[in-house]
């Protein structure tokens, strides 16, 4: 079940250059099956380091070097991933480091290496070739050696030392439950290798990568993405669905965090949560609806995984509201039977919007101030120009539209406001708030005529619904 | 929804997490567009990759394959307006509307529904054992001034927010209802009215429960799709 692609680190939206026209990639093949046939034809070959996946032809380019080589550049691409040979781009060794291609050439001393093809200052008894892999200067392992790649040193004293490339495991440690972990290990604990996280076989799961962007699901990695106890990953044996990895953890939990640890906690909150709340420490204890949460220390009524000895970090006291899984809000489980969690909406989000220094009357028709900031703090927009938004509303028209200040020249009743230069936020409300004892007219007067024509009308069958029921 | 029962509610959609999970409704106000309660997300900036609204069904757990079922990406966010609590979704592609997908009227600007009005409330949330969560429920709740709304709400309701008549049974949304619509019927359409806000107590016999007036936010609704 394992997939050739375990062989390769993918870079999407992005083409491997080189610079020199003397060196010639491999041809396009056009209309291959797919993605794994092209790792499939790239992973035996000695001379092939990488290739390009034209994910829309389904495009094949096979290339003997990749990104680490000299004379290369990465460039960002609309239709091409770039797929390259994990043994060449890793910067930290799997076992021996046998197979490690990377480029380091110094060793632990800080001493250069000597080329694999030089036989002063020391004489040896290799010849470097494609299959062993001894190129330039770098650090390698051509006989399995225990202590990792290591090379001959330019300084004559020193015949040869190791390298002190660090394996996988000790390259990254684990902060917490690891929710933050990056690294490049991709076996688990019982030795089983990782199933590509952007593959749905052996087993077909939820986690697609273009979906969590945040977690970085990358190649075959192990990673944590729905807050379990430690990363894991699913596996490529068909009768073991996920196991965890066995990672070096940073600290134990409760010892004093240096700053680097520090900096990686989310600002914590006490009368209203940030984002998705993972930083509320406040002790608000019921759902939205005013259901008392279940301590996070019972298992009744609900069995969970959220012992708060194994979710330090969290913060499981009592049976506060809680967002120890990354879900959208803080939430908690229920003291109902009927319901097993619940999201505790009350909870106000705490406002992002900038602290306003002027105000407006009225509409705010007449502003006429410098403030040039909408309320989430995103500079304006000069109003005479093109982009990134097209306005409806310009200088030549209306001449209170001056440089990228907050006006209103639609008379919109939520006041002045701006196009932004966010291109994602064509428009939005100022950093402005209307002026104190400055009430707008009450709209609570007899109601209007209504007419409608198309929207607002279905089908009502009373029988329809019961009998789709049964 | 507390004591509603299964019914059909063409406008109301399910607001889907990246794991397909069942978050908050919404209301189909055009056809690429739904309005839902700011609370449901994160950030005012991107919607989260991977979320969707679905369309079309009316089990909480559609089964794959379920014929009337759309699916379609979030594309786009736009938070409303300071104090309005809402949030306009932009969807990648226009849904198909039929039978099961249909819009809603939005009312117009300022628009007070009168007191005594009949409406109703849709969502997937829910029932605390009144009914099948696994289903889509509706209840019917009639309109109150906001005058008297106040009387019990003691004057905390605003201008921007409606209430339906307390009951002394307890009918209402609830977890996993925020976000979707109150609709009432006017004119021979049904028009959204209200959006169900987090409140603090879920279908409370005897309180009036509290949504967010759309009449007062329709001119930002328009602004936001014309823009």
């Amino acid at each position: 079940q394992r997939s050739q692609l375990n062989d390769f680190q993918v870079l999407r939206g992005t083409e491997l250059q080189h610079l020199l026209h003397a060196r010639e990639p491999g041809t396009w093949q056009e209309n291959v099956t797919n993605v794994e046939e092209c790792a499939g034809q790239c992973g035996p070959l000695l001379d092939c380091r990488a290739f390009h996946y034209n994910v829309s032809t389904h495009g094949c380019q096979l290339l003997p070097w990749t990104q680490y080589s000299l004379h290369t550049r990465l460039r960002r691409s609309g239709h091409c991933d770039l797929f390259q040979k994990k043994d060449y781009v890793r910067n930290c060794i799997m076992d021996n480091g046998a197979r490690y291609r990377g480029t380091v050439a110094t060793t632990t001393d800080g001493l250069p290496c000597q080329h694999w093809r030089h036989k002063f200052p020391v004489d040896h008894k290799y010849t470097p070739t494609l299959r062993n892999g001894l190129e330039e200067n770098f650090c390698r392992n051509p006989e399995g050696d225990a202590r990792g790649p290591w090379c001959y040193t330019t300084d004559p004293v020193r015949r040869f030392q190791s390298c002190g490339i660090k394996s996988c495991r000790e390259a990254a440690c684990v902060w917490c439950n690891g929710e933050d972990y990056r690294g490049l290990v991709d076996r688990t604990e019982s030795g089983r290798e990782c199933q590509r996280w952007d593959l749905q076989h052996p087993h077909p799961h939820p986690f697609e990568p273009s979906k969590f962007l945040d977690k970085s699901l990358d190649d075959n990695y192990c990673r944590n993405p729905d807050s379990s106890e430690r990363p894991w990953c699913y596996t490529t044996d068909p009768q073991v669905e996920r196991e965890f990895c066995d990672l070096l953890s940073c600290g134990v939990p409760g010892f004093p965090l240096g700053p680097e640890a520090q900096s990686r906690q989310e600002a914590t909150t006490l009368n209203c949560f940030g984002g998705k709340g993972e930083g509320y420490r406040g002790t608000a204890n019921t759902t939205t609806a005013g259901v008392p949460c279940q301590r996070w220390d019972a298992q009744s009524p609900h069995q969970h995984r959220f012992v708060p000895e194994k979710y330090a970090c969290k913060d499981l006291r009592e049976n506060f509201c809680r967002n120890p899984d990354g879900s959208e809000a803080p939430w908690c489980f229920t003291s109902r039977a009927g319901m097993r969690k619940a999201f505790c909406y009350q909870v106000p989000r705490c406002t992002d919007d900038v602290r306003p220094l002027e105000c407006y009357h009225g509409a705010g028709e007449q502003y006429r101030g410098s403030v040039s900031k909408t309320r989430k703090g995103v500079l304006c927009q000069p109003w005479s120009a093109k982009t990134p938004h097209k306005p409806q509303f310009t200088p030549a028209q209306h001449t209170e539209l001056e440089a990228n200040y907050c006006r209103n020249p639609d008379r919109d009743r939520h006041g002045p406001w701006c196009y932004t230069t966010d291109p994602g936020t064509p428009f939005d409300y100022c950093a402005l708030p209307r002026c104190a004892h400055d009430q707008p007219p009450s709209i609570l007067e007899p109601p209007d005529q209504v007419l409608f024509e198309e929207c607002g009308l279905r089908l009502d069958r009373p029988n329809y619904w019961r009998s789709k029921m049964r | 929804v507390v004591g509603g029962q299964p019914g059909n509610s063409p406008w109301t959609v399910s607001l889907r997490n990246r794991k397909g999970q069942h978050l908050c409704g919404g209301s189909l106000v055009k056809e690429q567009w739904v309005l839902t309660a700011r609370q449901c997300f994160t950030a005012c900036h991107a919607p989260p990759p991977g979320y969707e609204v679905w369309l079309g069904t009316m089990f909480q757990s559609p089964q794959p394959g379920e014929p009337d079922l759309q699916r379609i990406p979030v594309a786009r966010m736009v938070c409303g307006p300071p104090r309005s609590q809402l949030v306009l979704l932009k969807l990648e592609r226009p849904a198909a509307l039929n039978q099961r997908v249909a819009l809603i009227c939005l009312p117009p600007e300022r628009y007070v529904v009168p007191a005594g009005t009949k409406c109703e409330i849709a969502g997937w949330g829910e029932t605390l054992g009144t009914g099948d969560s696994r289903v889509l429920n509706v209840a019917l709740l009639r309109v109150i001034s906001n005058s008297e709304c106040n009387v019990k709400q003691r004057g905390r309701v605003q201008e921007n927010e409606l209430c339906t008549q307390s009951l002394m049974v307890p009918v209402g949304a609830c977890e996993g209802d925020y976000g979707g619509p109150l609709s009432c019927f006017t004119h021979d359409c049904w028009v959204l009215e209200g959006i169900i806000i987090p409140n603090r107590v879920c279908a409370r016999p005897g309180w009036p429960a509290v949504f967010t007036r759309i009449s007062m936010f329709v001119d930002w609704i328009h602004k936001v799709i014309q823009l």
